[in-house]
This record gives C-alpha cells, sequence and structure tokens, in this order.
C-alpha cells in the first residue's frame, strides 16, 4: 500500500492542514500516487483542496465506522496523482461511537484494507487532540510526520506526543516511527522562534527536517482560493519549503 | 457565583488561552475576583500562568470526575485576585469516563457548587475540539467568547461553533448566549485578515468586539516567562488590547 504517514500534533494551529495538503501536492507533483485522509471533522483539508460540503458524499465518517469500503469514498481532486477521502463533521461523532467497539484503535488501520489502487503515499490528516481519531491514525501508520510552530505553547505539548507515540508503539503498532518533526511558521526576526528551533534540534537532533516553512502569508492565502499554495503562488518561500520537504521525505524514505 | 464564560472554538491556535489568561488579568486589575479554569489537557494556561506540572495537586480533572471539591483545586496565582484550577494530561481521560455517567453534561455546571469564595467572573479554557469538555463549559456558562482568528481557515469553522452552541441553549442551557466575537492575531497589513474582519462585522454586527488583537510578538513571548503579557510588557500593543477588551466586557455584562 505504499507509506502511511500520520500528521498529527494535539497543540491546535501549529500547521499540520497545511502541510498534509502541500506535501500531498508537492510529492504528488514529483509522480507520486498519493492519497490524502482527512480525519479532522473540521474538514479544513478537504476545503483546502477545494472540495466543497456537498461534493463529500461518501467521507471518512462511513468508512471508519465500517459502513463504507475506503475506495468507495476516494475522490480526485484537480491535482493530478492526488486523491482525497473528505471528512465531515459527524466524525466527532465518531469518537464516541467508536468507543465501545472491540479492536476501537484498529478501525482505519482495517479499512486501508479496502483500497483499489496502490498509492504510493497516504498521508492522514489529525484532528488537535489526542483522541480516539488520532490514536486510529497513529495506528495505521508507518510513521509521524509532526509540525512544530516555533512557538512556547507548541513545544510545551512536544514531550506528550512523542510520550503516546512510544505508547501506541509499544501496544498497538510495532512498526511506528517519527519519520521527523518540521519546523512551521518560522519568522527568522523572532528570537523565540530562533530559540525553539535551536532547543528542539538539540532535543532531537536529526529527527527533525532540514526544511523549515517560513511564515508566509501566501501560504495562508491559497486555502481561501480551494489551492494549495504550490498551485496558488509556486514561486513563493512556502511552496519552495513544501517542495523542498517532498524530498527529504522522499531520501528518508528511501533510506529506511 | 457572578459571570460564568466559556473561551472556545474549535478550531486550533486561535488565540483561546492567550485570552483567558491576559483577559483574566486584566480583570484582576480592575479588581475583579477572577477564577481561570484551565479545561484544556494541554494545560497551557496553567503554565502560562506560571503553575508549574509539579504544582498542579488537585486539578480540573479530579473535580469533573467528582472526587475532588472545586475549591480543593482552586490555587492563587502570582497575579492578585486571579485564581486558577489547573489542569494535567489525564483530562484528556475524562472525556472518555463520562461518557456513561448520567448527565455527563453537567458535570462542571455541578461542580460550581462547590465553590467557597464569590468570584466575580469564572473564566474557562476550552480545549480545540466539540467533545464533552467543551460542551461541559458551554453547559456550566452564562456566555462564550469566541476568539477567532483572522484566516480562512477558522473563519470555516464559525458557523459550525454557532450551531453547537445553539444546540447546547436549546437542549442543555436556556441561559447561553454568544458575549461576544474577538478578532485575534490581526495584521492589517494582510489583505486576508481586513477581509475576514470584514466578513465576521458584516456577518455578526454588534457580536464582535470593537476591541481587535493585533499580532504582536510580546504576547508569544510572554508564556516562556511564565507571565501573561499584562505583566511581561505592559505597554505592547498586545497588552492594551486586552486591557481594552476587559473594558468592553464589563461594559457588555453590565448593559445585559
Ligand atoms: N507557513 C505558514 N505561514 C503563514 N500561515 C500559515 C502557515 N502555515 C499555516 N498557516 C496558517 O495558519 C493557520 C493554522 O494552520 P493549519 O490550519 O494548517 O494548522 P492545523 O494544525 O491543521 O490546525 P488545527 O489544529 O485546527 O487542525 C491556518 O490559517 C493556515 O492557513
Ligand atoms: N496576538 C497574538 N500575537 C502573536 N502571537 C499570538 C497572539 N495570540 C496568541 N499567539 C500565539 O499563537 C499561538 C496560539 O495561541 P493559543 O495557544 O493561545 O491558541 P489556542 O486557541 O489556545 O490553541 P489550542 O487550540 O491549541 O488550545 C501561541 O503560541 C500564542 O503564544
Ligand atoms: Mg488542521
Ligand atoms: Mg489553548
Amino acid at each position: 500500500i505504499g507509506r502511511v504517514v500520520a500528521v498529527a500534533n494535539q497543540k491546535g494551529g501549529v500547521g499540520k492542514t497545511t502541510t498534509a495538503i502541500n506535501l500531498g501536492t508537492a510529492l504528488a507533483a514529483c509522480r507520486k500516487n498519493v492519497l490524502l485522509i482527512d480525519f479532522d471533522p473540521q474538514g479544513n483539508a478537504s476545503t483546502g483542496l477545494g472540495v466543497q460540503q456537498t461534493e463529500r458524499s461518501v467521507t471518512a465518517y462511513d468508512v471508519v465506522l465500517g459502513d463504507a469500503r475506503l475506495s468507495d469514498a476516494v475522490q480526485r481532486t484537480q491535482i493530478p496523482n492526488f486523491d482525497l477521502v473528505p471528512s465531515v463533521v459527524d466524525l466527532s461523532a465518531a469518537e464516541v461511537e467508536l468507543v465501545d467497539r472491540p479492536r476501537r484503535e484498529f478501525a482505519l488501520k482495517e479499512a486501508l484494507t479496502g483500497l483499489d489502487k496502490d498509492y504510493d503515499y497516504v498521508l492522514i490528516d489529525c484532528p488537535p487532540s489526542l483522541g480516539l481519531l488520532t490514536v486510529n491514525a497513529l495506528v495505521a501508520a508507518h510513521s509521524v510526520l509532526v509540525p512544530l510552530q516555533c512557538e512556547f505553547f507548541a513545544l510545551e505539548g512536544l514531550s506528550l506526543l512523542l510520550r503516546t507515540i512510544e505508547r501506541v508503539r509499544r501496544n498497538l503498532n510495532q512498526a511506528l516511527e517519527v519519520q521527523g518533526v518540521l519546523l512551521t511558521m518560522y519568522d527568522r526576526r523572532n528570537n523565540l522562534a530562533q530559540q525553539v528551533a535551536t532547543d528542539v534540534r538539540s532535543f532531537l537532533g536529526k529527527r527533525v527536517y532540514e526544511t523549515i516553512v517560513p511564515r508566509n502569508v501566501r501560504v495562508s492565502e491559497a486555502p481561501s482560493h480551494g489551492l494549495p499554495v504550490l498551485l496558488y503562488d509556486f514561486g513563493c518561500a512556502g511552496a519552495q519549503a513544501y517542495v523542498q520537504l517532498a524530498g527529504e521525505v522522499l531520501r528518508r524514505d528511501q533510506a529506511t
């Protein structure tokens, strides 16, 4: 099935969705077949790829509850080689509905067997929590990509996230590893950002990507046009950072 | 018990914690007795007020499960008139543990009867989700303050949040109202931010506070010193915005 990568961090607003959309687009541009599963009830990844609410007939909610095969929920996006499983707000109810089910943490992993097409990459955009949806994504994934905003509160949550990943690895998914930590919304004029970047690199070393995504207003404008920033403004610093990240992700995967 | 205000928005990273900490500090500076309940398992509000993990003995987790009275969990902060009920990561388990309890949405409201001191304001910092913790906060509250980042994805989630508030009002808490929507991280050089601000004002009119909190690096530096920005750099634009907001909140409450 190729590499399944969960894009996760329980801290809110750190760039999970932005990374899932734009890394996915950059990988698709490298002729990789990519599927993005929008696993956040907010549905920002679906909107950011131009898929309106009305166009989301079969969703991640139907799939994780076993009411539809994953291949039924897959739809094309406007980007070649880049497909989407959209989300809907009902998905937040799945956390409660799954609680009493046996193997509740494996619902998504089991659903992944229901794919018809062979993808090189399956990215899972996670909600800002460590509840059952994120745990399902961590159980289904080979690796985790952790976007980290260069801010104090975001740094505070990192050790909790790494402990949770370790717990999932020990108990539910031995193959799980941290592919890397991505520094996002970096403003080099800002001392705090530099401090956080230095701290994280000294703490995690090679697990931090070389690529840093700068704070760049074009990145935040792109979703209002339903476009990844790579299509909205390919030459801007934000888009170029995601192109560079795709190269790094591919190299890391080839190395393992 | 005074006014109970839930600071809520399921979109992550929009400034909920920053608003709860700094509005609380500004109200305390106006000689109001303020209590902040940190209802987010991340515990950012507790850290931002300088209360380390090791100093959090009785927490919001113990209270909402009924293992401790609210007054047992209240601790003083370094700010006069400003007390805190700290949070701990176990609080995320409360969402699952409460699911099967009768009146699960009323756990926090019922706990509020266990306060010894009379507060003018009780602020509740919510996690980035619409799960049981946020619903408990909405049921316990008289009003909701909605921080809204001037970004596209944040705007997308606003109608979902307003529908959820309406549903809680109809079924669980008739007194609940939206005190106001606060525009945060506003950068006047950014067209998107101006667009979002215009859209929100035309959509919600008077429910949007006059006060706008500008994007201001001093605001994001303050938590790394365990201080509200009002104490870290009182003269900066971010701190002054929260002082102005406190005035507006007080005027709105007097009017009702
Ligand atoms: N490099 C960047 N430069 C400027 N703005 C950015 C950048 N990356 C993301 N943003 C903006 O910051 C906001 C938060 O990003 P995003 O929604 O991707 O984070 P998230 O972690 O998915 O949030 P949530 O926790 O709510 O799911 C969005 O409005 C997005 O457009
Ligand atoms: N006005 C501002 N200017 C600059 N940075 C800000 C401002 N307000 C908040 N921040 C920073 O933005 C980040 C997000 O803010 P905050 O953590 O308060 O949001 P939140 O909604 O509580 O997030 P979560 O959804 O994770 O609970 C923090 O690092 C904070 O320091
Ligand atoms: Mg997101
Ligand atoms: Mg917060």
